[in-house]
């Protein structure tokens, strides 16, 4: 535990399915069908919600940075909303 | 800081609250301990008394959980989440639980109860999360000594409770620094396996060249056993070691880890005792020497010989014109010798022995 080493990052699939689970679960992306353009761009907000909440380059894409934050051992309440 | 929407508070200064269950990581008075610490970081800044109780329903309901453990708001295994707490309300509100699945410990070598127990605390009191990554409040675990709260939690608490009428002297963490300040200085620079390392109270700020954002992180919880103050370092990338420097010791790490055998006195690389502490310090690989700073000398040191180059200490003015008289931080890349000295940054040439440019200190940090 004097590591913060997250586990290694797997394909870009698995990437992006930690990263909306993430914000799911901290930042409060909405759930449910919407239109892919719709969910492309509530993704994309949110994401950049959490990189400016972690005062990382705002950019709205998964790089490596972000996906670094969104492995590390942390509280379960949200960052945002109730 | 943040609160809650709303921003939730207990009405009345007395709180009560009961520990239900235990981990069987740690004896039961090394939990009760853990959370009556816990309480009392809150309770020395605010108006707040806490109150135990041993059975029935308390205002904050403290207990230990896996997976889904009755809230429909499911732990997640080994490490990930950790713990949640509910801010103040009636219910499940002030009810704050731990994860069973993780390791708890009362010190660096697992997840420490006392550090997390205080964040989750916090939350039954009705603080969010902030974004100082220097404050208790801050989402994402990092182990620290020392008194836990910084100013940022302190302004936090007493916006919604008010300070402690006893007037109990806390000394507050100080807040992260803050990068981009025009008037930053740096406490010591080092490389470090191909990245930087910048020292600032604290903390540390990282950077790879790779990364465009600089990483800050408390010193402590990567490195427990070094000073939260650093004076001086250098890589040693021959021996794969970073060398500390804080007051009279030095440490040297490997990684992580810190070699055995240290800390030692820096008296040791022959320095004169005069010396209680480096300005700055940096290895010219090329050259197979270490620079070692104090006020307006600096000393030679051969690693391979393990000895003090002979006349030594020399000017810092006379023997790197164009530079300031003392320096707080040196790092060396590819010929270069950087300097820094209050907010100011002098990038030297070895070949041509000048400045060749001045910065400000933070242009390091994207500035």
């Amino acid at each position: 535990h004097s590591s913060l080493a997250g586990p290694l990052l797997g394909t870009e699939k698995d990437n992006r399915l930690l990263a909306e689970k993430y914000l799911r679960r901290f930042y409060g992306l909405p759930v449910g069908l919407q239109s892919q353009k719709r969910t492309a761009a509530d993704f994309k907000s949110k994401l950049q919600e959490m990189q400016r909440f972690f005062k990382l380059e705002v950019t709205g894409n998964l790089d490596d940075n972000t996906l670094d934050v969104m492995t590390q051992a942390r509280c379960g309440v949200p960052d945002m909303g109730e | 800081y943040n609160h809650f929407p709303r921003h939730l508070k207990w009405k009345n200064n007395i709180v009560t609250f009961r520990i239900v269950n235990y981990t069987p990581d740690l004896r039961k008075s090394d939990v009760d301990r853990a959370i009556r610490t816990a309480l009392n970081v809150w309770s020395d800044a605010t108006p707040l008394r806490f109150k135990k109780l041993y059975y029935g329903t308390a205002d904050i309901m403290i207990s230990f959980g896996r997976k889904e453990h009755g809230d429909h708001n499911p732990f997640d295994g080994p490490n990930g989440l950790l713990a949640h707490a509910y801010p103040p309300g009636q219910g499940i509100g002030g009810d704050t639980h731990f994860d069973e699945d993780e390791h708890w410990s009362k010190d660096s070598s697992a997840y420490n109860l006392f550090i997390v127990a205080a964040h989750e605390l916090g939350h039954a009191l009705g603080m969010s999360h902030s974004t100082d990554s220097g404050a208790l409040m801050y989402p994402i675990y990092s182990y620290a000594t020392g008194y836990p709260l910084a100013e940022d939690d302190v302004k936090g608490i007493q916006a919604l409770y008010g300070p402690n009428p006893d007037h109990k002297k806390i000394k507050p963490k100080p807040d992260a620094p803050q990068k981009c300040d025009p008037t930053l200085s740096f406490d010591a620079a080092t490389e470090l396996r191909g990245e930087t390392i910048i020292f600032k109270d604290k903390f540390y700020w990282r950077l790879h060249p790779q990364m465009h954002e600089p990483e800050l992180t408390l010193i402590k919880s990567t490195w427990p056993s070094i000073p939260n103050k650093v004076d001086a370092a250098y890589e040693n990338p021959e021996k794969d070691q970073v060398i500390i420097f804080s007051g009279i010791r030095m440490w040297a790490l490997n990684g992580y880890n810190l070699v055995e055998g240290y800390p030692k006195y820096i008296h040791k690389l022959g320095l004169p005792k005069s010396v209680r502490k480096l300005d700055a310090a940096v290895h010219i690989k090329d050259k197979g020497k270490t620079l070692l700073f104090h006020e307006e000398e600096y000393w030679s040191y051969d690693e391979a010989s393990g000895t003090m180059d002979s006349g030594y200490p020399r000017s810092i003015e006379n023997d790197f014109p164009g530079m300031d008289d003392e320096v707080d931080a040196a790092v060396y890349h590819y010929g270069f010798l950087y300097f820094f000295h209050d907010h100011t940054q002098y990038e030297y040439s070895y070949t041509s022995r000048k400045v060749i440019r001045v910065l400000r200190t933070n242009f390091i940090l994207g500035c």
